[in-house]
């Protein structure tokens, strides 16, 4: 196809290398580029710029599923942060507690790790920073207990959004995935309804784990949405591609940095300029 | 499994007699993409396969009845080598010896301070742990909290109004006195998260070690790192030469790859993993240990 064309020799051994490097995975990025392949006209020259406007074009086809809209409108809704070990989910359930609290709604949050050191601490000092009341547990006491005397706050005064932070945990613990499947039941019995929305939490730096991740987690706590954090940091975040493509689950929102502040909508255009 | 990839692509060769070039390529396809599925940096995987081939061209493996078996040994050899094992930690030197932690947000440098604090207080050391995160919530109480757990001195980080304030050379001047005067020999330094981009705190760091000539300053490295692994160790490793890497959440099934990529570029002993959120989990590195995980 390329014969005579305006790409130098190496162009598609480079361009799969930058795909990869950007942590797309090896699979996704041979599809990419053969199905970019495919689509570009005849034989004849073709500029290195136009074939990333091609590139550009298919991956943001790729990532545009359409997904129905957040599902915590116009009633009480609860919102589940769930992930693997240092991820962002307490920052993460900070600013998404602001960023709701910021388009009026009234916002308490759950702090339901009750295992790691200090992580009642970090929850309560976020809300102070951010004007979000807590609901805390003590140390070692059952997370679910926690979760469900959150959701009778939630229920009982004028809140109108719960959200629910969890303990860090790997997904090859069963023991620990079976905790996080019982505070997902309590919350469905004093709620009447599971969780409105179940966010995974992924890092934009880890590898092609992430998506192990969502597809575990999935499987045993069903996950309705995913948020990628640390997208500050000098990994471009190609695990999005797949999460969305392959997995056919909605990146949400995006981290990008430390402060309540940092979270965005996901945007298709963004990321894609943001990733070539 | 690799070796059942690798036999898949040898079996319709038997009868044929020596191997071919070609064939050896074919079969390094698929360790190629093993490697990259297993989070090994596409530059770094380029170069394996490189050295592999390499090694794999020639009578042993080309005249082989088993030439899978022989290319997956290469490779594993390769892998072990690369990856190196343990080096203990540099504590001979006059006390008190200062250990310091640095990495990525959520690596895991906290729990890991806690870990080492035990690990050394078990080769009959005397640790005095020391917080100098002064910007994430709670930091400074959470290693407080795992230092009472295993019942090690904590310095007392100062905070007023929930703000910390010393900063980090403040911090580990005043510890470093009190270690002194209690004979504690050992000094673990925790240190906030931050991305190896970030310019001015990277710069802290940089003033740490300046100020205080650390023993060891240990990369704290997630094992489950991505691609971005080869330039946020690269970064870590030219701003503070750094003595050596601790990777974490080994227990998870990542395969690991980061681990390699980051010993190539860098080639600083990887020391210690960490292998569960218990302070008791912890380990010597080595190379053995991973390498079949990463091939996949
Ligand atoms: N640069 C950057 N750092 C982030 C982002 N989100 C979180 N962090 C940092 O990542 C570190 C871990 O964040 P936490 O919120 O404690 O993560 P976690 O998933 O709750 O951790 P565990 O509860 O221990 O599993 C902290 O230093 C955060 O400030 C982000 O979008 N960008
Ligand atoms: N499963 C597992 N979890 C770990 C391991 N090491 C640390 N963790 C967990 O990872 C999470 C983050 O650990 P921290 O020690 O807070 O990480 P950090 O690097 O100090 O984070 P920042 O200070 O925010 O940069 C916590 O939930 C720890 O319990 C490990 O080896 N295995
Ligand atoms: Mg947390
Ligand atoms: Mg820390």
């Amino acid at each position: 196809i390329f014969t005579g064309g305006g790409l130098p020799p190496d162009y598609m051994e480079k361009l799969e290398e930058a795909l990869v490097l950007s942590d797309i995975s090896f699979q996704t990025a041979s599809d990419i580029i053969n199905s970019v392949k495919k689509d570009i006209p005849g034989a004849g020259s073709i500029t290195s710029g136009e074939f990333k406007g091609f590139l550009k074009r298919e991956i943001k086809k790729m990532i545009s599923k359409e997904f129905p809209p957040l599902n915590i409108d116009d009633k009480k809704g609860i919102i589940l942060i769930v992930g693997v070990n240092g991820v962002g989910k307490t920052t993460t359930v900070a600013k998404l507690g602001n960023f709701y609290k910021n388009k009026g709604k009234k916002v308490i949050v759950g702090a339901c790790d009750t295992f790691r050191a200090a992580a009642q601490e970090q929850l309560a000092i976020w809300g102070e920073r951010t004007g979000i009341e807590v609901v805390s547990g003590k140390e070692n006491q059952d997370p679910a207990s926690v979760a469900h005397d959150a959701v009778q706050k939630l229920k009982e005064k004028d809140f109108d959004l719960l959200i629910i932070d969890t303990a860090g945990r790997l997904h090859n613990k069963k023991h620990l995935m079976e905790e996080l499947a019982k505070i997902k039941r309590v919350i469905m019995k004093a709620n009447s309804t599971p969780p409105d929305e179940t966010f995974i939490i992924i890092d934009a730096s880890l590898g092609q784990n992430s998506i192990t991740q969502a597809a575990q987690f999935r499987e045993l706590v069903d996950i309705t949405g995913v948020i990628i954090t640390k997208m500050d940091g000098s990994a471009r975040g190609g695990i999005a591609i797949d999460v969305i493509h392959k997995l056919g689950l909605p990146v949400r929102f995006i981290g990008t940095g430390e402060k309540p502040e940092n979270i965005s909508d996901f945007s298709p255009e963004i990321f894609v300029e943001g990733l070539l | 499994a690799l070796s059942s990839k690798l036999e898949k692509v040898f079996k319709n060769l038997r009868g044929y007699g020596k191997l071919s070039e070609k064939n050896i390529d074919d079969a390094l396809k698929e360790v190629r993409l093993s490697l990259l599925e297993a989070d090994v940096n596409y530059v770094i995987v380029k170069e394996f396969i490189e050295s592999v081939k390499k090694k794999s061209i020639g009578e042993k493996v080309m005249d082989s009845l088993t030439p899978s078996q022989h290319i997956i040994k290469i490779i594993h050899d390769e892998l072990v080598s690369l990856l190196g094992d343990h080096e203990p930690l540099n504590i001979k030197t006059k006390p008190p010896v200062i250990i310091m932690l640095a990495g990525l947000q959520g690596s895991g440098k906290t729990t890991t301070a806690g870990k080492l604090g035990l690990y050394l207080r078990g080769l009959k050391r005397n640790v005095y742990l020391v917080p100098a995160d002064v910007y994430r919530p709670a930091a400074v109480l959470q290693l407080k909290k795992l230092g009472s757990s295993i019942n090690l001195p904590v310095y007392d980080t100062p905070e007023k109004d929930g703000k910390i304030t010393q900063m980090p050379d403040e911090i580990l001047k005043s510890a470093i006195e009190i270690a002194e005067k209690h004979a504690y020999d050992t000094i673990v330094v925790d240190t906030a998260g931050r991305l190896e981009i970030d310019e001015p705190l990277m710069e802290e760091l940089k003033l740490l070690k300046v100020k205080f000539s650390p023993n060891e300053i240990l990369f704290v490295a997630d094992s489950m790192l991505g691609q971005s692994a080869v330039a946020v160790a690269r970064a870590f490793n030219d701003s503070l030469d750094i003595t050596g890497v601790i990777l974490t959440k080994v227990d998870g099934d990542s395969r690991g790859g980061a681990a390699l990529s980051i010993k190539k570029t860098i080639n600083k002993p990887i020391k210690f993993m960490g292998v569960g959120e218990k302070l008791s989990e912890f380990e010597p590195f080595y190379g053995e240990r991973i390498a079949d995980r990463i091939l996949g």
